[in-house]
């Protein structure tokens, strides 16, 4: 099982390293095991995560600005889907922390992955909107009770105000 | 595999039965604060097998049924149908003939819970089992909660590991 | 001080409970007192909150949606803010989770507190942004390194992509 | 009391002397991602005389200071002025007559830090003095970093006591 955690680690690290560069435009991002104390297990190993924005030096994820640290989750997930593909995904209002620029990108990138995966959007942007195959509306007309109906893009935007 | 249908009776918000039909590739849900997007998303987790109530966003797990408005009463139980398509590898069950394949699940406020696939009487164990062949499998990174997706980022080194196990 | 505390607490209770009507345009809200165990001092209570969005049933705070939340927590602030003025405020993007109509009416509420209270807030709004006496944009146009300029509406809604 | 000017030299991402005028009302603050937003309200929390560096979304202080880019070498030390005007009551420190204070706190990479009013060095206690007497006070409700706004609610009862505990 140590083989395989090792093949799993390697692919998805390969995959992230491509996967952060598309989303960000440029930079370089890897991930690293560390073992918890030296010659301890690698099963047992924590994943750190380097990440450097274009332009930028090497930091901590911890000095990563709210937009960025989204971004880097996204390339994450999107490395171990291009791994081992899920049938589905479910992103509750993964792209509020973005702006113009990078919710394009990651709507790119998500309009890539949807040949294989199907993905559930749950958004209040317009370029996300505007690059879904169906869209439903949900409304509380009577007060506490959700109802979903189907929208073109013109309602949905209407909807979140956009 | 592929979801084709989402329904939801006297689950969270949605009272009334309400269906969602799933597309290939994109589908997008927009509207207001508080009209129960999330609630879908909590919906899929549900039936697919979720035990903890606090990732339902509850105390206990019967939160999950419709509680009432001013006008209406609350519900006895919750239930939601998945329906999913072009299922391969179903044998555990002797399912692999069907293309298509409902699950379903349901809660009464009495706590008792029941499974169903294609309306048999299964238990939780048989649901999961037959997504872990189908490759819907764990849901770690499948669904990202709102607000939750720089929480990959600032969680602990070791806290991030269970990513690649998902994975091997 | 046990009459402190609970003069203050009064005091925010009753101002919580007129801008949480304001804010959410219905609905009612109020604070409580917990004691830890029975017949501890008061000064060791814990702040409960009960809210009831307009039209739905008295429910707990977990079950509110990301918006709610949002819009409960901003209440607070403000409802302190109306019992001990501070000075300044800095909102770091507070309106992110909030649709259209939430983002005008918390817009129009900061714009009332605006007279005693200076507000610094970081937004990617557009109606937000049109509220400002001021407006900055931060740029980075030297990678890593961030610049100021004031800028117009037009510019700003550009940066913001909005 | 009200803010008047911010100016900020080789802290975090302001690498060169930049300052912030602000005005009475409500000054907005927009930008791209990771551009420096966020450090500005950091940059008032440090200077109001914050001590842990992890509120600086740091590990050390020292990370508050510029730490270089691919072209540009780090800096030795990080310095913010606030010029605060129309100051009431600042009477525990002698300042009364003055009707701007202008509040100075420095950290150099070897872990020293100054700390000045209107140019004359004094302790992190005398600038928490001056502040709370001027009712900036406490940071808690007064500052509210990224993400955290729904903190306050889902945070536990006996935490939430402390905003009361701010205002009695
Ligand atoms: N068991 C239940 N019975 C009735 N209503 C419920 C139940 N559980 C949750 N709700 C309602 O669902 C609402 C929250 O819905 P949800 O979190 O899906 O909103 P949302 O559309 O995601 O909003 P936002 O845009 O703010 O994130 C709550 O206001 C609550 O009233
Ligand atoms: N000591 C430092 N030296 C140099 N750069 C730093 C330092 N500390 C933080 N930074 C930089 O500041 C950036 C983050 O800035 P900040 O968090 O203010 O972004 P933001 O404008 O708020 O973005 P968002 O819209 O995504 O929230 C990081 O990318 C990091 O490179
Ligand atoms: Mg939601
Ligand atoms: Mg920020």
């Amino acid at each position: 099982s140590e083989e395989l955690f090792m093949d799993a680690f390697n692919a998805i690290n390969e995959t992230f390293k491509t996967v952060f560069l598309s989303l960000f435009g440029g930079g370089r991002a890897e991930l690293q095991l560390v073992p918890p104390e030296e010659g301890s297990d690698v099963l047992d190993s924590g994943l750190e995560i380097v990440a450097q924005p274009p332009g930028k030096k090497l930091q901590s994820l911890l000095l990563c600005s709210g937009g960025e640290k989204a971004l880097i989750a996204a390339a994450l997930v999107f490395a171990c889907f291009l791994v081992k593909p899920s049938p589905f995904c479910v992103l509750d209002e993964v792209d509020a922390p973005l702006d113009e620029n990078n919710v394009q990108r990651f709507g790119n990138m998500l309009k890539d992955f949807a040949g294989k995966t199907q993905f559930i959007v749950i958004t209040h942007s317009r370029p996300t909107m505007e690059l879904a195959d169906a869209l439903y509306g949900v409304t509380m007309d009577e007060p506490g009770v959700s109802r979903l109906v189907s929208v073109r893009l013109k309602e949905a935007a209407e909807m979140a105000g956009v | 595999m592929r979801f084709h249908k989402l329904e939801m009776t006297g689950f969270k918000s949605f009272a009334d039965k309400t269906s969602v039909t799933f597309e290939p590739g994109l589908t997008a849900v927009v509207g207001p604060n508080g009209c129960g997007k999330s609630n879908i998303s909590d919906g899929i987790r549900w039936v697919l097998g979720e035990k903890s109530a606090k990732n339902m966003r509850g105390e206990k797990m019967e939160d999950v049924i419709f509680n009432g408005t001013e006008v209406r009463k609350p519900t006895g139980m919750a239930e939601i149908n998945l329906t999913l398509q072009d299922v391969e590898g179903a044998d555990s069950l002797g399912f692999s003939e069907f293309k298509e394949i409902t699950i379903t699940r349901r809660l009464y406020r009495s706590g008792e819970s029941e499974y169903l696939i294609n309306k048999i009487p299964c238990r939780l164990k048989d649901i999961r089992d037959l997504l872990m062949d189908t490759g819907v499998g764990s849901r770690a990174y499948s669904i990202i909660e709102q607000g939750k997706i720089g929480q990959i980022i600032t969680s602990k080194p070791e806290e991030r590991r269970f990513i690649i196990e998902e994975v091997a």
